[in-house]
């Protein structure tokens, strides 16, 4: 066949036919989905999420479908995009999944470490904490109607970051070393099931902070009476750990078309 | 835009191109898609495939080509064969702190070929 002309223009010269599998070849759409995705190189897992708690999240976002086969179908954001008329610059949702260490109070504390995707200026749009709440076997009869007041507490923008004490009272050392803040949200529990709470706010000062590890505390008042309890980190139940789903673009600002 | 599947006669074409990530050990960390299409564009643009339609990878091509079939060619570069339509891929995955990031991928995968 007539030798290949090298265009000007065009940069990639796929290989011919013998080099297909050639591993150079491989090795460049490797480093292309690498690129795309903000990523020097591929993650590291050494210790994967279990699977029963990214079952659950997922399940719980409708972000994906898990098949009978155990492939996942995701549903992309496009048809959003349509719906609000906007060109969306590239928009992403990071589910977190709780942590605890020696600085997170065992009764009440829990942290995430939420993902900027290595970019500095990602906008949030919108977070949200999911909570299970159990119905403890020693409590008042089934079906009854148990009312609670849930109450997250988080850092503030501008508070040191660290989990060191906690909004006056739990948490280590007791005391807080920044201001805390609140979210408050009164709860009807009939049966065990899954709660979110807005962070918003919080998961944006975070990220204001170039911090991003998200400390909270959870209190409800009334659970124990109602005998119910929400689950926090506990190895025990992976299906029920608590995690923060943040939806978040770049912040680019320049492709935005804004009806006039 | 073509297909090469043996019919294009080296003409520029899609070239289709599948990997799996589980033979690339990438698949403990992406969770969904359970591969990549890679396709990629391949194929000679001679000049009378100016005239072709669909195969203007752009409306300035569709002009510039007017011009070749004219013989008033704009200089003698050569017309080479790109992506003219690509698609996003909706991709699920872990990042290095175990976060499950969920993201749309614009421009990701080569639906079609044409001549620029």
């Amino acid at each position: 066949s007539s030798p290949q002309e090298s265009c000007a223009s065009c940069g990639f010269r796929a290989p011919d036919q013998s080099e297909r599998v050639n591993i150079d070849f491989l090795e460049a759409v490797k480093r292309h989905i690498l690129n795309r995705l903000q990523m020097r190189d591929r993650p590291n897992i050494t210790h994967p999420i279990p699977k029963a708690a990214m079952v659950t999240a997922l399940r719980r976002l409708h972000a994906g479908k898990v098949r009978e086969d155990g492939r996942v179908e995701i549903p992309s954001f496009d048809g959003q995009a349509a719906f609000n008329n906007e060109v969306q610059a590239e928009t992403s949702e990071i589910i977190s999944f709780a942590e605890s260490d020696e600085h997170t109070s065992t009764k009440s504390g829990l942290y995430f470490l939420v993902s900027n995707e290595g970019n500095q200026n990602l906008y949030v749009s919108q977070a949200n904490l999911w909570l299970y709440f159990r119905v403890l076997p020693a409590g008042p009869e089934k079906g009854l109607r148990r009312k609670v007041t849930v109450k997250i507490h988080y850092q503030e923008a501008g508070a040191a970051s660290g989990a060191e004490g906690g909004p006056g009272g739990g948490g280590g050392g007791g005391g807080g070393t920044g201001r805390w803040a609140l979210v408050e949200k009164r709860v009807d529990l009939k049966r065990s099931g899954w709660h979110t709470f807005p962070l918003s706010e919080a998961v944006r000062a975070v990220f204001g902070k170039g911090s991003r590890r998200q400390d909270l505390e959870v209190h409800c008042e009334g659970c124990e009476t109602a005998g119910v309890a929400p689950v926090l980190v506990d190895p025990g139940d992976p299906s029920h750990r608590p995690f923060l789903v943040v939806r978040a673009r770049q912040a680019d600002g320049k492709h935005r078309i804004r009806k006039r | 835009g073509l297909e090469c599947d043996g019919t294009s006669g080296g003409l520029c074409c899609r070239q289709q191109f599948y990997i799996d990530f589980r033979l690339i050990g990438w698949n403990d960390w992406i969770i969904a898609p359970a591969g990549y299409y890679g396709n990629y564009c391949e194929g000679s643009c001679p000049a009378y495939m100016a005239g072709v339609p669909g195969s203007a990878s752009s409306f300035h091509t569709a002009v510039v080509n007017q011009y070749r079939m004219r013989g008033m060619s704009p200089g003698s570069v050569n017309s080479c064969c790109i992506p003219t339509k690509l698609s996003t891929m909706s991709m699920l995955y872990f990042d290095d702190e175990y976060n499950i990031v969920k993201r749309d991928v614009p421009n990701m995968i080569v639906e079609e070929c044409g001549c620029a």
